[in-house]
Order: structure tokens, then C-alpha cells, then sequence
């Protein structure tokens, strides 16, 4: 049985996906078999594993519209152990499409149910918004993690992120339970970074993960080269914190 | 007659509501009478303006379910020459409630007819997503800046977004100009930053705006004290860039 963990805050550019990516590969390192669904219009959870989007017919809007088998839709990355279930600009029109459906916050779940038994970890990489792919990430999964920048509009955000976790654990997904609030690009040498962490642990408590993401350039520069942080500088403290954040995750889910 | 001016880039934290809120305070302080409607749910421009979202009655979500009247919507700020038109969480569900509209991308363009005569620049924040909130703001405008991180996942989402602009300025929106494409949270220690940078003059030549805004702390300090950085630290370096931004806009315009 594979553990499914949607990665997802409304609010933008707060590290989903650079933690999709490196906390994935950070388990494929330890050899752990792990799927990442990249459900982002944006597809750079793609692009940074090396798959470019626009060249890709084989990605999760073809597989939706059922245009390819769900193994055409399963691609391997030059990283063992680590697969990727592509994301496409078209997913913007999927969000319409899925709106006619009857059950249409089930429907990537439904869909993905026969790879629970391949893969031990199964992560969702999803867009800047509460809409309906981020509801289908949301109904999928047994756990949410929730990157935050330490800036104060990533603050702002909370209580509308939580009103929303609520409305899916009471309506669609009674099993999904916040995994960990993850502290990203954190910058000790600025006070609002530390002033944020702080207000975070007081607000979170013991869901807070004691691992933090610093601001790193390696992290942002990986992707370039399509690959996750620890194939590109495995020194980096980047690279590092992500392999303390995967030691971390497991622990969390013994 | 107003300048309507959208800042719209479907990737997340590139700056777009920074860029609304410091360009439109600087634009007050040369005494310009500008208005600034935030079409986000995250209402993040209303927060860092001084407007606490959730406190607040009068919004553009109450504005369009027509439980407010146009002049209870537009709100005085603590800055003369600078009023607000809030944002608040619902405007998720606005989304949804003008899909079954007729003209639904011309809804906020018609609602706000009427304020044109009295604003020199309106500027609409938007969220970072590619659907109905934006479409409302991009139909509704004659100008569009682009806010640009200068890191790798940003120019990727480059080709979407000027997708999207071809199809709204042939479908939508005919008068709908790039006014310029802004270069933000540079950081000239960082080769990546450079390199982006390049990159953007060589794709977008001239529609690239000369200021470059720098990553620079007080910028994201200021949104806490509910104020634009010029009213929090008018000598820090990223005021002396909006200030410039708002002059090189001013300048294009002519
Ligand atoms: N710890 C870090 N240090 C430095 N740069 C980072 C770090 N984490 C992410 N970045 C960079 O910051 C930008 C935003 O990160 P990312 O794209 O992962 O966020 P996101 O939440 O997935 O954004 P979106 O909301 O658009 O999906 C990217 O350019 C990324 O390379
Ligand atoms: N030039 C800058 N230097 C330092 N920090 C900045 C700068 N511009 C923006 N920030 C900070 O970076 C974060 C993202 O910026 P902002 O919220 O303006 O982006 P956005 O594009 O509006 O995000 P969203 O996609 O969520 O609407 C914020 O915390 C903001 O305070
Ligand atoms: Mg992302
Ligand atoms: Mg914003």
C-alpha cells in the first residue's frame, strides 16, 4: 500500500514544487519507489525532472481524457527508483471538464487506485489555487503537506488553507490528515524570517517539521539542468535539508 | 479617462501584488488618483494596504453579488490619492458563479465602468492562476504588466502566459497591450538572476522595463505593517525602484 501526500498551499511560490521534487528524490535515494503526480497546468515538476511538458504527449491531461493507458502515462526520470506522471498546460481545461462530472473531486483517485500496489510513495505537486485539480490531489490522499514561506503574506494564507483542509476532511476525504507544515527559503539573517518561524511553531505546534528549508541558490539553479538538488550539488545545504526532511517524513509515518 | 492596467502572471510569488501595491503608492505620491482592485482570494494587496480582509464587509465579492453599492466598494487607505477595492476568500466562488454568465470575462469591466472617470490608473491585482478572476481583469484592461522572478521556473511559464494573452487580446479584448515586463526579486551575487535576466531582454527586447526591482528586504517587511514600502522605509532600495518603475510607466504611456 502506498502512501499518498498531496504537496499544496493556494498561496504561490512558497517551495511546492522544489519539495515535490527533492523529497521524492530524497526517498528515491534511499530506495524507495516513488511516484510524483504533477497536477500543475505549469508542469514544472516535470521540467524540473527533465520532461519537457510541451514535447510530452504521454501526461496526466491525455491520460484524464483518456487518450493513453495509465503504464503509457507512468514515465521513468533518469533518477532510480523515482517516476513521474507528467503534468501539460492543458490541465487548465481539465478544471472545466471535470466540473460536469458527478463525483468529479474523486476522479484522479479513482484513476490512480491500480498503482497504489507499485509504488511505496506517491506525491501530488499541485497549482496555486483551491480548484478542482487541487481538490482531486486533496480527496487522493491520506496526507497533506504544507510548504510555507517565512514571509507574512505566507501567514496571511493559513487560515484560508485551513478552512479548506477542514471542508475536504468533513465532505470528501475524512482520512486526510496534515502530515507537516514545512518552513521553506529561510533566511537567518533577516528578522521577519525568524519572527514568521516563530509564529508558526506557536501556531502549529508539533505539526511544524522540525526540518528547515534554507534559502539556498542550488535549489532554485537544479531545475535548469532538470534535475532535483541532489544530483545537481549533493553538498548543498539544499540538498541536505531535503534529505533531513525524508529521514523526518518516515519517522512521521511509522 | 483611467488607465486600466492589469498585473497578471499565472506563476505563483513572482511579485505581482508587491508590484500593484508599491507602484500604485508611488503613482499617489506624484499625486495621481489610482485605485487598486484586488481580484485575489488570497486578498493579499487589501492586507498589505492596511485592509484586514476578513474584517471587512465591503469587497468586490459583495460588490459583484450586488449586496454593496460601487461607492460603499471603493475604499479610502491611509495614503491619499489611494483607494482600495478589496479582495476577500469568496471570490473563490465568484468563479464558479459567473461560469453560467453570458459575456462572463466582460462581468468586471462593465461593473466598474462608472470609476473610470474618477481614477487616473486603475490597477487589478491577480491571482496566480490563467481563470475567470484574471480573464475579468485582463478584459477589463488596456495594459498588462508582467511581474518575472528572475529564476529558472519562471521563464518557463513565459510561452503559457503569452498564450494566453494572443487569445484574449484575439478573443476578448482587442486594445489589450504588453506594457512592459518587469524583472523582480533580482539579486545581482547570483549568476542564475543574470543569466534569467538576459534571457528576458533577448526574448522580449524593449517591452522589457529598464527598472529592475532587487530582492531587498524591506519589501517584504512592509505588507506586515500594512503599508507600501515607501510609506514604511522611503530610503530602502526597493522603494527608489517603484518610485523609478512608476516614472518609466508614466513615460510609456505618454
Ligand atoms: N529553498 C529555496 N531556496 C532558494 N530558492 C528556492 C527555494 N525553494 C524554491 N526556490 C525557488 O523559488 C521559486 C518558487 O519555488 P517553487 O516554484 O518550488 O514554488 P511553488 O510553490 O511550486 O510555486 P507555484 O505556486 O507557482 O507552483 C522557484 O524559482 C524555485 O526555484
Ligand atoms: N523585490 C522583493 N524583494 C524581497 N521580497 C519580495 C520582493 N517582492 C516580493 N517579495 C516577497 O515575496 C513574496 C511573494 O511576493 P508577492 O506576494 O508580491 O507575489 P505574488 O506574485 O503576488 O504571489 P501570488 O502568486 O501568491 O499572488 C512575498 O512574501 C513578498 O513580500
Ligand atoms: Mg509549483
Ligand atoms: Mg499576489
Amino acid at each position: 500500500m502506498s502512501k499518498k501526500i498531496a504537496i499544496a498551499n493556494q498561496k504561490g511560490g512558497v517551495g511546492k514544487t522544489t519539495t515535490a521534487i527533492n523529497l521524492a528524490a530524497s526517498l528515491a535515494v534511499m530506495e524507495r519507489k516513488v511516484l510524483v503526480v504533477d497536477c500543475d497546468p505549469q508542469a514544472n515538476a516535470s521540467s524540473g525532472l527533465g520532461i519537457e511538458p510541451n514535447e510530452n504527449p504521454n501526461n496526466l491531461y491525455t491520460l484524464c481524457s483518456e487518450q493513453i493507458s495509465l503504464e503509457e502515462a507512468v514515465l521513468p526520470t533518469d533518477f532510480p527508483f523515482l517516476s513521474l506522471l507528467a503534468g501539460h498546460p492543458n490541465l487548465v481545461g481539465l478544471e472545466i471538464e471535470l466540473l460536469d462530472f458527478e463525483k468529479r473531486e474523486y476522479y484522479l483517485s479513482n484513476l490512480l487506485k491500480p498503482l497504489e500496489e507499485e509504488f511505496e510513495y506517491i506525491f501530488f505537486d499541485c497549482p496555486p489555487s483551491l480548484g478542482l485539480l487541487t481538490l482531486n490531489a486533496l480527496a487522493g490522499s491520506e496526507y497533506l503537506i504544507i510548504p510555507i514561506q517565512c514571509e507574512y503574506f505566507a501567514l496571511e494564507g493559513i487560515a484560508h488553507l485551513l478552512r479548506t483542509y477542514e471542508k475536504v476532511k468533513k465532505g470528501i476525504n475524512p482520512r486526510l490528515e496534515i502530515l507537516g507544515v514545512l518552513r521553506t527559503m529561510y533566511d537567518k539573517r533577516i528578522n521577519l524570517s525568524q519572527q514568521v518561524s516563530e509564529e508558526l511553531e506557536k501556531f502549529f505546534g508539533p505539526k511544524v517539521f522540525q526540518t528547515i528549508i534554507p534559502r539556498n541558490v542550488r535549489l532554485s539553479e537544479a531545475p535548469s539542468h532538470g534535475k532535483p538538488a541532489l544530483a545537481y550539488d549533493i553538498r548543498s545545504l539544499g540538498s541536505i535539508a531535503y534529505l533531513n526532511l525524508a529521514k523526518e517524513v518516515e519517522k512521521r509515518l511509522v
